[in-house]
């Protein structure tokens, strides 16, 4: 299983719709400072799940939405969709792609989608269970987080070695 | 199940040592269950020492150690259960040089299990890379992806030529 | 005394205003104290936008941008009552080459009044300093210093004529 | 008043005695990961009077003394000393030139000296008193602690105010 792309739309600094595809291997993203890398790091976080505001550096979960610019108005809602290919193996899945889109509204109201059908948060965090990329996962290291796991305490490293048992 | 939780513990265990012996060029690294007589509920002690040091605990480790000792407990982690993609951001800001050589080159074995995203502000991290996204804010507070190629004669990045993001 | 807090903030936040300005090339810096009916006991409030954007808090900054609004706040300080001596450990590790050049460009004006040390990987901030000391392990686990020079020709540090460390 | 001389021995990883002279404006401090740059930070701060052993990355403050290499055995006590000149003005202080000593012996015992005669931590920290310098001190900033002042809550920010009034 791989990720094949990532579409945002009003997803924090992404006011107009971005589609980022990717293939196997190693893709480097690059940019100055304040352009949105980090974000789009923040946006494949939310797709999957990610309940706290304050682990995408925000306030309120509607923090993530356009907030506008000089140029442009902030917008109503934003939205972020993940393609996922090759998932009948690791996802135990009849599917061969799959895509989960999660969606907010300025009122606070969000919703989950899994091949363009309404879901619910549990269908997705029970999609990727045990593949490491869940809540616990350590496979997304936010900026200045990488050396997290030494200064954690240890019985919060556990979730780490229980995923990949 | 307790039996399998054992047996992948020793197993990564093994593994780190491996890895941050192929990061800091020797050294020793351990991992060790706080509680052993309580598998499943036992915190994890992480020790590590790199080449010809004495050290008494991970926090007098500096800055550019710490790192590289997360990043070798990432791939003995992903040696057990690699996840299907890693996201990175910044994670060689604190390293030098040399370090980053290091971790470029034991990156590259584990491209074909896992998918890798790195956020990096450095070239030698991006001459690593398959492919290339570059973030721009040419309109100011709103963010765009447009698809880079690394131009190996120059040792930059440069736009490729026909912008598909 | 009340009276001369009151001052002090004052010019902090004008010159606040003003270094985030020639940092950023723009954008709104401000300083607001919580309760400003209780000056003696108010906390601060620190806000910042860079050019373009609209930003509701400091913590949705990037990393980069979190550092230079930390530095212009430093040199804010500074304006008012420059300390001695000031030890800036990688505070470049975040930063992109532009920023960097903004930073160096902006410290030439305080090294009259201050000392630096600036602990540093980076090439272009080594460049600015009048003196180098290069720190080495030949004996794995002892360090040891050596005095050093910027060699601008070749654009890196090389080791001083006589040794005086 | 500006900083003339770091003397260390015996601190952290400098296990021979070490001096390291300085010059008015800025000094940039290089070399490869783990090296020993932060510990002439912590050397600095530690001397000025620190009392967390949590700040010098340690757990207790013993663990600032040399715990010994491959080829050497651990030391028995450490001592840095802070040479500063043209200290009239700032200190208000009748020499020109003043030394500050701390000592640390491996059972606990520590020592503070000013120009050669004992004395409390308290002279040293009243010495340094609206400097800039002493605890609260904006002017000593650690790896990766840059924007702690951005992450610090309102009323946290107050005392860096206050030294500058
Ligand atoms: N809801 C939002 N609406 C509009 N813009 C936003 C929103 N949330 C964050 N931003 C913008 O995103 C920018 C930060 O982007 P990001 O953290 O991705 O930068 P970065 O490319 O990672 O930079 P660095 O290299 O400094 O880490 C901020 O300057 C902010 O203006
Ligand atoms: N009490 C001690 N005795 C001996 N060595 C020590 C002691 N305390 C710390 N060290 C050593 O100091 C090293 C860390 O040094 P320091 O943090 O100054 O590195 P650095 O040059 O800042 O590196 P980086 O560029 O990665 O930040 C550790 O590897 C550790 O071995
Ligand atoms: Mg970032
Ligand atoms: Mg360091």
């Amino acid at each position: 299983m791989h990720l094949k792309a990532l579409k945002l739309h009003g997803f924090k600094s992404f006011a107009d719709p971005t589609t980022l595809r990717f293939e196997p291997g190693v893709t480097a993203v690059v940019g100055p400072n304040g352009c949105g890398k980090s974000n789009i790091a923040d946006a494949i976080r939310w797709v999957l799940g990610e309940q706290s505001a304050k682990a995408l550096r925000g306030g309120r979960m509607q923090d993530v939405i356009f907030e506008g610019a000089d140029t442009r108005k902030p917008a109503q809602l934003c939205e972020v969709s993940l393609l996922l290919t090759d998932c009948e193996k690791q996802l135990g899945s009849e599917f061969h792609e799959i895509e989960i889109m999660r969606r907010v509204h300025r009122d606070g109201q969000g919703e989950y989608f899994f091949n363009g059908q309404a879901c619910r948060l549990k269908d997705i965090q029970k999609l990727f269970m045990d593949t490491g990329i869940g809540r616990t996962s350590y496979s997304i290291m936010a900026q200045g987080q990488i050396d997290q796991i030494l200064s954690s305490k240890p019985e919060e490293r556990r979730a780490v070695f229980e995923e990949a048992a | 199940s307790q039996q399998q939780f054992a047996v992948t513990f020793e197993q990564i265990k093994k593994n780190f040592a491996y890895t941050f012996q192929t990061l800091f060029g020797g050294g020793v690294a351990n991992l060790e269950l706080v509680q052993a007589e309580d598998i499943l509920e036992s915190g994890i002690e992480i020790a590590a020492q790199p080449p010809g040091k004495k050290l008494k605990s991970i926090m007098l480790l500096s800055g550019g150690e710490r790192t590289l000792t997360a990043v070798a407990l990432l791939f003995a982690l992903y040696m057990v259960k690699p996840s299907p993609f890693c996201l990175l951001d910044e994670l060689d800001a604190p390293l030098d040089e040399s370090n980053i050589g290091r971790f470029t080159e034991l990156l590259k074995r584990f491209v074909h299990e896992s998918q890798f995203i790195i956020i990096t502000h450095n070239k030698r991290t991006v001459s690593a890379a398959q492919a290339i996204y570059g973030v721009t804010m040419e309109e100011r507070g709103v963010s765009k992806t447009v698809s880079m190629r690394f131009n190996h004669l120059v040792g930059d990045t440069e736009a490729a030529p026909q912008n598909i993001a």
